[in-house]
């Protein structure tokens, strides 16, 4: 599964 | 963290406080409309499921329960509040916004970010959020005159998503080299709704004349 680079945001 | 999501992140914190300002100021939510406010709160709390598993930084966690908190007591403003709650203008707030709440889970089903509960949900605050605006726009459309601390918040919250998109780009080059469909279109989407109000608000702002809607 592709890590979801964009949970560090808002 | 990068300028255009530092300035985003302000921007929409802005808006909420602009409207909490409104609210509580005014003792009068008349334009707002509690649908829109119940989807923020379902994308918030959908969105930051991973908000006591994954510690990003104290600027995260604390924006995090910013957003949630303020989005909750906005409702309850709206929803329970004795004199806030009098000046709902319920028979304008009518968009059937639980089909945006049902289509979006269904599309999240379909096209996730990844076959997790999490990711699921994950991307189903990011459809929701593409347009938990519409309530709100069209409740603007049916009302004569929009005063001008609702006209601000709602050109604040478009312009977040908007400072987001450049935040994508500038990430896309200079960190994540790969292109992430699903927020980049539901975050394109979702500032295109705004457009038509980004003009009549930036045509009143400059003309200095009321903000008006077309019906």
């Amino acid at each position: 599964s592709t890590p979801n680079d964009l949970k560090d945001e808002l | 963290m990068n300028v255009f999501r530092l300035a985003g992140d302000m921007t929409h914190l802005l808006s909420i406080v602009v409207l909490l300002l409104k609210i509580r100021t005014t003792k009068s939510c008349a334009g707002i409309s509690l649908k829109t406010q119940e989807l923020y709160v379902l994308v918030f709390l959908t969105r930051y499921l991973d908000l006591f598993t994954r510690y990003f930084s104290v600027y995260n966690v604390l924006m995090k329960l910013i957003f949630i908190g303020t989005s909750v007591a906005i409702f309850w403003y709206m929803r329970y509040h004795k004199v806030v709650k009098q000046t709902y203008s319920k028979d304008l707030d009518s968009f059937r916004h639980y089909h945006l709440i049902l289509g979006c889970f269904l599309m999240a089903l379909l096209i996730p970010f990844d076959f997790s509960v999490t990711e699921v949900l994950w991307t189903f605050s990011i459809y929701l959020e593409a347009v938990a605006i519409l309530p709100q726009l069209v409740l603007l459309q049916k009302s004569r005159n929009i005063d001008n601390l609702t006209g601000n918040y709602v050109f604040l919250l478009g312009a977040y998503r908007a400072l987001y998109l450049l935040n994508w780009i500038y990430r896309f080059f200079t960190e994540i080299h790969k292109i992430r469909w699903i927020p980049w279109i539901s975050g394109l989407v979702q500032t295109a709704l705004y457009a038509d109000f980004f003009y009549y608000y930036i045509q009143s702002w400059r003309k200095h004349e009321e903000l008006k809607l077309p019906a």
